[in-house]
């Protein structure tokens, strides 16, 4: 209904196009276990757009694991 | 520790969920690891209300954003149990809470831990089966493009920003992997799960993880 739009998650999907191609780039000199990447649900997403609705998890600051200190406090819990 | 480890294996994780436009990853996270950790202690499989954590955790942003950590502050201090999904279902949008009564059915957090496992890749595989899932933060930008296989590449360990559920791993093969499951619908990557490379913190895997306890 928007041709604006339209044309902006067009240029995303050319963007991510490109994108996969350097990003196989890498891939295909190793297994074929190795991740692959192409076209999904989000290439018609800017990254910005992608890291502002998906991304939004914060990550605190958390203790080094320590497997004796930590192994027996949750023994005691 | 066994060479593959997988809680599905146990009936012990949901059929994958789709956070849709709701930046509620953090939520759908913690809630996998409490159904997954019900289940381990002797409890039936239930899906869990996301959409609880999402309007309640009131130190955390609903849909625009939270943390795991905060997330289980908030279950551990309040004990405010976690109902059913059908009771109070995913809406993909931020809500009033909801109050249930005490003596209403639900799942309460008895405790959690939240720790750095960065070098200790199979210290994490020996919790992994000891706690249950582990809730993570990983750096998923160029999971955007994800299909499947084993991501060796690409994933800096230096931005954490999408929380995700790991529920167990596989070192049969030429590269050992966690088998990760995130909440972006059954479309993206494999069937909804991801693989990421064990040994080298690949996206930050190892360096915010959450287990619970009830």
């Amino acid at each position: 209904n928007n041709q604006q739009e339209y044309y902006q998650r067009k240029i995303n999907f050319e963007s991510s196009i490109r994108r996969h191609v350097y990003l196989n780039s890498v891939s295909k000199h190793l297994t074929n276990h190795s991740a692959k990447y192409g076209v999904n649900q989000f290439s018609d997403l800017s990254p910005e757009q992608f890291r502002e609705t998906y991304l939004t998890a914060q990550a605190k600051v958390v203790p080094k694991y320590t497997p004796l200190k930590h192994g027996n406090s949750l023994k005691r819990n | 520790l066994p060479t593959k480890f997988d809680w599905r294996d146990k009936g012990a994780v949901n059929p994958i969920q789709n956070q849709e436009a709701c930046g509620g990853c953090w939520a759908f996270s913690i809630v996998g690891a409490v159904e997954s950790v019900h289940v381990k202690n002797g409890g039936a499989l239930k899906q869990l209300s996301v959409q609880q954590v999402i309007d309640c955790s009131y130190n955390n942003h609903g849909c625009n954003g939270g943390s795991t950590v905060t997330a289980l502050d908030w279950l551990n201090k309040t004990k405010e149990k976690l109902v059913s999904q059908s009771e109070y279902p995913f809406k993909a949008k931020n809500g009033m809470c909801h109050y249930f009564a005490p003596s209403h059915d639900g799942i309460s957090v008895k405790n959690y831990q939240a720790h750095n496992f960065s070098g200790q890749e199979k210290e994490m595989m020996a919790r992994l089966i000891e706690w249950g899932p582990l809730a993570v933060i990983v750096d998923a930008v160029s999971w955007q493009d994800y299909l499947g296989g084993i991501i060796q590449h690409h994933c800096s360990s230096h931005n954490p920003n999408h929380a995700v559920l790991v529920i167990g791993y596989d070192t049969t093969g030429d590269v050992p992997y966690w088998i990760v499951r995130n909440s972006w619908g059954t479309s993206w990557g494999d069937e909804g799960y991801a693989y990421i490379k064990i040994g080298a913190n690949m996206c930050g895997i190892a360096d915010s993880v959450t287990a619970v306890f009830l």
